[in-house]
């Protein structure tokens, strides 16, 4: 309750009508983004004590320890991402807090495109390397980023619950297909209708 | 420098020969909407603040023309990206104004990722997307009450008094913390459009919606804030901003049950995290 009650202070703070229009002096501009990344930040140990027990449940995981620390990273918002670009293994695990399952398209910065995507049955997953359009790679925010491609795959999340996709590094040979570069659609696949329930 | 088109679950989404959009087809009534997306700025009124010499600021929004200048969709240069699990094309508008249309095969929607900054410092400027369609509104529109109702906005009226218009555009103007929309009744149509942030929005043009993305204005307006609206970003040039708007059409009596469900959608979006694992294989 601790970690959480910082953010659940400063998001009501920033419900002032000066953090919504934007007519807060500069430096108070710049205090709130301070304040909120530091709460934001403070509430990362709750998420990760939560999911290593969620984890834990799973009795095929033989080693514990074996779970490493969990990471996050707060610049995905411009492409960037200091654990898809430095590390060539990844667990990426994917929280879902909706109600309902949700199919989500993950997009990921990396530096190399050869990777092989697995979804948590072990299955291999489709992806694809889209090129980092040239204005955002220019974003001084990402200066430090060497990634000017993003991986692109599809999720499948339960409701309230979250999946964990495997990113292998492969050697050798492109294993991912890229988008192509392209003028005509007619190659999309048929649509499938969906029936709902309202 | 081809027309073409994507497919998504119930549109076909046309773009012209400069990657622009065009048009949206309903494919289980065939109807066809024509809707152009423009790129522009008001240039901000300096004055000031003096009697109605009130200059635009963080408080005031006051154009100094009725207009705004538009960027030429013919200088718009376009690449397109088509894989199955998503079409992107994107679009390099301007020096300082560019964006990534998505279109995903298995949603309705579709998503505006843009990018606006920094704006030049030669003269204040408030940038805007425009969405026109030929859809007839009468300048009627709607924006939410910070996720509560959709409040119904009439050009230059004021339920409670007599409203003198003096500011034609800014006068119209509204907030928009997470939605606008247009409807056609004749048509049976709704176009509404999304945002990742609070913003503001018009839709008093006929068939038109507008938001504001940016602004950088000079002067300081006298309200109180006693500072221009005039952010210098992480090297001091200016802030560039980038962020996310979502486009559905649909039938009037469908559009509510399909942007609420998408709003708690992007408000609930789910959260990614990563782990370094000494053994992948029996990680999973």
């Amino acid at each position: 309750d601790k970690e959480v009650t910082a953010l659940r202070e400063w998001q009501a703070v920033m419900q002032h009508h000066d953090a919504i229009t934007g007519t807060e002096k500069q430096h108070v501009a710049n205090n709130y983004a301070l304040k909120l990344y530091k709460s934001i930040e403070k509430c990362q140990s709750v998420v990760e004590v939560a999911v290593r027990k969620l984890t834990l449940k799973q009795p095929a995981l033989k080693d514990p320890t074996n779970l490493g620390e969990l990471l996050f990273c707060q610049q995905l918002n411009v492409s960037a991402c200091i654990h898809t670009e430095a590390n060539h293994s990844l667990a990426v695990t994917v929280y879902n807090p909706y109600g309902q399952p949700v199919r989500h398209i993950l997009r990921l910065p990396v530096t190399h495109r050869n990777y092989a995507v697995s979804d948590p049955q072990g299955m291999p997953v489709q992806s694809y390397a889209f090129l980092i359009p040239a204005p955002v790679l220019a974003l001084k925010e990402r200066a430090l980023s060497r990634a000017v491609e993003e991986l692109v795959f599809e999720t499948k999340l339960p409701a309230l619950g979250f999946a964990t996709y495997i990113l292998k590094y492969q050697n050798g040979s492109e294993t991912n297909s890229t988008g192509s570069v392209a003028t005509n659609f007619t190659s999309l696949p048929p649509v499938v209708p969906v029936s709902r329930k309202v | 420098d081809k027309e073409f088109s994507v497919q998504t679950k119930s549109f076909n989404v046309h773009f012209d020969g400069n990657g622009s959009l065009k048009a949206i087809q309903i494919r289980a009534t065939g109807q066809v909407v024509d809707v152009r997306q423009d790129f522009g700025y008001y240039r901000s009124f300096v004055g000031n603040n003096y009697g109605t010499n009130r200059a635009s600021g963080a408080y005031v929004f006051r154009p100094s023309e009725q207009e705004a200048v538009l960027f030429a969709r013919s200088n718009i240069i376009a690449h397109i990206v088509d894989t199955p699990v998503l079409t992107e094309v994107h679009q390099k508008v301007g020096d300082w104004m560019s964006q990534t249309v998505r279109i995903d095969p298995l949603s309705d929607a579709i998503e505006y990722d843009y990018q606006c900054g920094p704006i030049p410092p030669d003269e204040g400027k408030e940038v805007v997307i425009r969405w026109s369609t030929n859809m007839t509104t009468g300048g009627v529109f709607y924006t939410d009450s910070n996720g509560r109702q959709m409040m119904q906005r009439r050009r230059d009226y004021r339920p409670t008094y007599n409203l003198t218009v003096t500011e034609p555009v800014s006068g119209n103007y509204y907030p928009v913390t997470s939605r606008i929309a247009i409807r056609d009744d004749r048509n049976d149509l709704q176009m509404t459009v999304l945002n990742d942030r609070a913003q503001g929005g018009t839709g008093y043009r006929e068939g038109q919606i507008e938001v504001m993305v940016h602004r950088r204005c000079l002067v300081d307006d006298g309200m109180g804030v006693v500072e221009a609206l005039n952010e210098g970003g992480v090297d001091g040039k200016g802030l560039e901003i980038r962020g996310k708007l979502w486009l559905q059409l649909s039938s009037i009596a469908g559009a509510a049950e399909q942007h609420r469900d998408m709003a708690q959608r992007l408000y609930m979006e789910p959260v990614v995290t990563f782990r370094r694992c000494s053994s992948l294989d029996e990680y999973a």
